[in-house]
């Protein structure tokens, strides 16, 4: 039964692309057959595990989505990469409801073929990210302990309550993830206690921590479980791989 | 004559918001009479000033900017306040031309009562942030000193030449700022290396080094120069604006 997981947050900068390559690694090196779908104009995600950014973006082009899935050199792990192309970008934030139906149904299309797809989103509340909460199974909120951060969340759990109710009994929470954590900060810690206080049992017990590897690792195009196994950053995705599969 | 700074990069969570509201308090410290325009649907620069989100958004209503600008506590300093509203920001994200020729417009006709106007965006490319482009004298990006920032940043500059074309003379660089710099990291350095190499002058010598106080200071709804003056975060705003100021 394939899972499809968003990770999604309007805020910007809060470890989404960082946790779709992390987590989509971890899960390959698990065994699962995975997919990183890469929705972002910056094609963050497509660079960060080698691939080069399409000249024409895979959703807008007509031939089917499964031919155009690139493998990466790491274990079970594919990608569809994005594209800069502005037209298409443009396009794909200007979706109608019949264009975003359209694909929705190609996103839906590769999943046969995979245990897991992630989709990478851009930091925005608008039609492209919408369009990918319909494709998805579960939502994943990366969320930075910051005190912007907790502003936006109470906006963006609104936006996906709404795609639930379009929708029902399809889209589920995957859960909260806590980034960037810094033990030494008190800022760190008043914020996880209100996001645990608030969202309760829906925040991951795993937290990832603040690691200059994780950030490193996209500078050499590999996902921080194989750039730097033995460092906080990489036990704390596997941590997590773990407790994504349990929910499953 | 007023000065239009857009601080605007695709990329998110690089200090958009953070140096809007410093720059803007330090420049207001400095005697200028300056107003922050909070143009992203997150409304983080509006709460971060300690002033409320708008029911609807005062650039989609029909009532005079100059009214609804709001005094701060804080020197010299109005804003003007962002709207949660989602039709507002749905209008605002898909402007046509003649829409957002009009906003245009509406932002230029408040410049009269102020020294500078300053301009947050929001984390994406679209409409909203070319309008803002549009209505600007000068762009000011925030970089952090991390891999997938430098990627953004070609894509960045490709658009703003592209305004600066259909504008001729209008739209000049204010700058290009090096954010949250933590100087015992090397990523930070070769990050800085390549950055001063490839843009040479329009990079600030000023560097924002990462701070926590800088990131508590919205929590308290007070720019950093006023919640910690001691800091070295506050120092390097008020650098960043002798900096602004000299280039004018
Ligand atoms: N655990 C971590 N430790 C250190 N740095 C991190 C960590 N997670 C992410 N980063 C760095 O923080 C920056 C922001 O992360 P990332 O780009 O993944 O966020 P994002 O939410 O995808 O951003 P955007 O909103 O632009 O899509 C990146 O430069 C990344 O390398
Ligand atoms: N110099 C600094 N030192 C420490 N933290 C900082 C610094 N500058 C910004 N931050 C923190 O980093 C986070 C991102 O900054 P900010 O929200 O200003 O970025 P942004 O580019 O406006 O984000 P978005 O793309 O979502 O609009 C915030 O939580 C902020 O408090
Ligand atoms: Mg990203
Ligand atoms: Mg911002």
């Amino acid at each position: 039964m394939p899972t499809t997981i968003c990770i999604a947050n309007q805020k910007g900068g809060v470890g989404k692309t960082t946790t779709s390559i992390n987590l989509a690694a971890a899960l390959g090196r698990a065994g699962k057959q995975t997919l990183l779908v890469d929705m972002d104009p910056q094609c963050n995600a497509t660079s960060g595990l080698g691939s080069r950014a399409l000249p024409s973006h895979p959703l807008v082009s007509e031939q089917a989505l499964r031919h155009q899935a690139k493998k990466t050199d790491f274990t079970n792990l594919s990608v569809l990469p994005g594209s800069h192309r502005f037209r298409d970008v443009d396009l794909l934030a200007n979706l109608d409801d019949s264009e975003s139906a359209r694909v929705v149904q190609q996103l839906q299309s590769c999943t046969g073929l995979f245990d897991f797809v992630l989709i990478d989103c851009p930091p925005s509340m608008g039609r492209l990210t919408q369009t990918a909460l319909s494709a998805s199974d579960e939502v994943l909120m990366p969320i930075q302990c910051e005190y912007f951060a907790m502003e936006g969340l109470k906006q963006m759990i609104g936006v996906i309550r709404d795609v639930m109710q379009h929708r029902p009994g399809k889209l589920g929470f995957a859960g909260i993830l806590l980034t960037m954590f810094d033990d030494s900060l008190e800022l760190t810690h008043e914020v996880e206690a209100e996001v645990r206080e608030f969202f309760g049992e829906i925040v991951f017990e795993t937290v990832i921590p603040r690691d200059v590897m994780v950030s490193e690792a996209p500078g050499h195009s590999r996902p921080v479980i194989d750039y730097a196994p033995r460092s906080r950053g990489c036990r704390a995705y596997m941590e997590l791989c773990m407790e994504v599969l349990g929910r499953e």
